[in-house]
């Protein structure tokens, strides 16, 4: 409650209309971002119990050994968003060979969605929950994405596939796993020359 | 050089020598469709009377200007089995990326916009206008607040006589998820990520303004220049559009039915969630 009590006291403040049109002061836009951002990442805690219980729903009852065969289902996933996916930038999917999507959707009949991630690796493969695999393609990132100021990233490129038959009000995950074919090609995604712009005074020769 | 194609089993989109998006075949009939990003150049005035004012964070008040970006395009192109993708570079400052699904009858535009360049000391608004052969008879239509559709006429009020100030600005609407034109064969609709201002100037051409950066204030409150700025750079600014086209008469289901399917999935989209399985091989993550 106190989580989502932060969102709706954000929301709030967002309905004044300089919020809606774009018509406050700079200063006031940066905290309308600074609140929102805030809220927003506090609602992360809620999001994270949800889906646990939906993905062990045995466990949400308190009896998963003994339904499970003898199996203990004490697993909890940390369901992060990433606010950087506008940019072309993750740090979950750029730094780990493995890892889960999970798509909610929001829609009260079943639907799809087309999934762009960005990666540092250049192969990858996409399963879903049954094993099967789902048809991807790598896509790289567009130069101007790449050299965008501020944007300090190993992606260059992205792994796009299509998430289809999503669940009305549910979620469907997937497991990307990153294929090395080589020692060289592992030696040569898993460190990339690291962008360091010249103008980056602000952050000292440290800042990557 | 040459003409490049990207499509998919639904629609072909093509671009020219030039690099500009030029036609579509969608339904099995080519049309001509046309895209590229144009500026206003920011009016500039004392304040002191309503006449002169400047173009600022309240009004959109182009000096008259309207300047093209550039004459030729810069192309990448990529193809695969789930997407098909044109990379435009226009200049140093407006890049966007024009894709295709595999399995979507609709083209995405991707465009990025940023920092506008100011050392010239003029404000700059930049759109994304779309040409069709489409003979709207100066009518188009912007949604209100993503319910029904608004019926515009150009140069026009319901209830009065008019005789426009301002030819530009004075016939631009909000936009908060879609704007169309069409006329008996012909039909184009933009959706749009966010809400955006936009308007037909001219018969079978929709536009839509994706980024400003104004050095004046217009005196209606804010006390501040529209000027966004991080790390004392101008804001760069990445959305997409959203664009169906075709004929009215053979569609199936109607175009107007796709797009309220499509703005169900622009504007509700499914939330994504990533975790780090690093410690589950595969088959314990099952």
């Amino acid at each position: 409650g106190p989580h989502l009590n932060v969102l709706r006291e954000a929301m709030g403040v967002m309905q004044h209309h300089d919020a809606v049109t774009g018509t406050e002061k700079q200063h006031v836009a940066n905290d309308y971002s600074r609140m929102l951002h805030r809220a927003i990442e506090a609602c992360g805690a809620n999001t994270q119990i949800v889906l646990n219980q939906i993905v062990d729903p045995v466990q949400k009852k308190g009896y998963g050994k003994k339904q499970n065969h003898g199996v203990k289902r004490d697993f909890t996933f940390e369901f992060d968003t990433c606010h950087l996916l506008n940019i072309s930038k993750c740090e979950i999917t750029e730094s780990k060979d493995n890892f889960m999507v999970t798509l909610y959707n929001p829609l009260a009949h079943s639907g799809y969605q087309y999934v762009r991630l960005p990666v540092s690796g250049s192969k990858y493969v996409v399963k879903d929950y049954r094993g099967i695999e789902t048809p991807s393609q790598m896509v790289p990132i567009p130069e101007s994405v790449q050299n965008l100021n501020y944007r300090f990233s190993n992606a260059s490129y992205e792994v796009v596939f299509l998430a289809n038959e999503l669940p009305p009000l549910g979620f469907k995950s997937y497991y990307v796993s990153r294929i090395i074919e080589s020692v060289d090609d592992f030696s040569k995604d898993s460190n990339p020359s690291v962008r360091v712009q010249a103008d980056q005074p602000h952050f000292g020769s440290g800042w990557h | 050089s040459e003409e490049v194609t990207i499509g998919n089993k639904y629609l072909n989109i093509s671009f020219d020598s030039n690099g500009f998006l030029s036609s579509i075949v969608a339904n099995g009939i080519s049309s001509r469709l046309r895209q590229t990003f144009v500026y206003y150049e920011a009016a500039l005035g004392d304040n002191k009377e309503f006449s002169n004012r400047s173009s600022g964070a309240y009004i959109f008040r182009p000096n008259g200007t309207e300047k093209f970006v550039t004459e030729s395009v810069q192309l990448r192109v990529v193809k695969g089995n789930v997407v098909q993708e044109v990379h435009q570079v226009f200049n140093e400052w407006i890049s966007q990326v024009v894709r295709v699904y595999a399995d979507e009858n609709h083209v995405e535009f991707e465009w990025l916009v940023g920092d506008i360049p100011i050392e010239d000391g003029i404000g700059k608004e930049v759109v994304s206008r779309f040409y069709t052969a489409a003979q709207s008879n100066g009518v188009f239509y912007t949604d209100s607040n993503g319910r029904e559709m608004i019926k515009r006429t150009r140069n026009h009020r319901d209830t009065w006589d008019l005789h426009l100030e301002e030819p530009i600005a004075g016939n631009y609407y909000p936009v908060t998820a879609k704007i169309a034109l069409e006329d008996e064969n012909l039909r184009l609709a933009v959706l749009t990520d966010r809400a955006q201002g936009g308007s037909s100037l001219e018969d079978g051409a929709l536009e839509l303004m994706v980024h400003r950066r104004l050095l004046h204030d217009d005196a209606f409150g804010v006390e501040e220049a529209l000027d966004e700025r991080a790390f004392g750079r101008g804001l760069v600014a990445r959305g997409k559009h959203y664009v169906l086209f075709g004929s009215k008469k053979t569609s199936n289901p109607t175009l107007q039915a796709r797009e309220r399917f499509l703005q169900n999935q622009v504007l509700l989209p499914t939330w994504i969630f990533l975790s780090d399985t690093s410690k589950f091989k595969y088959e314990d993550w099952q």
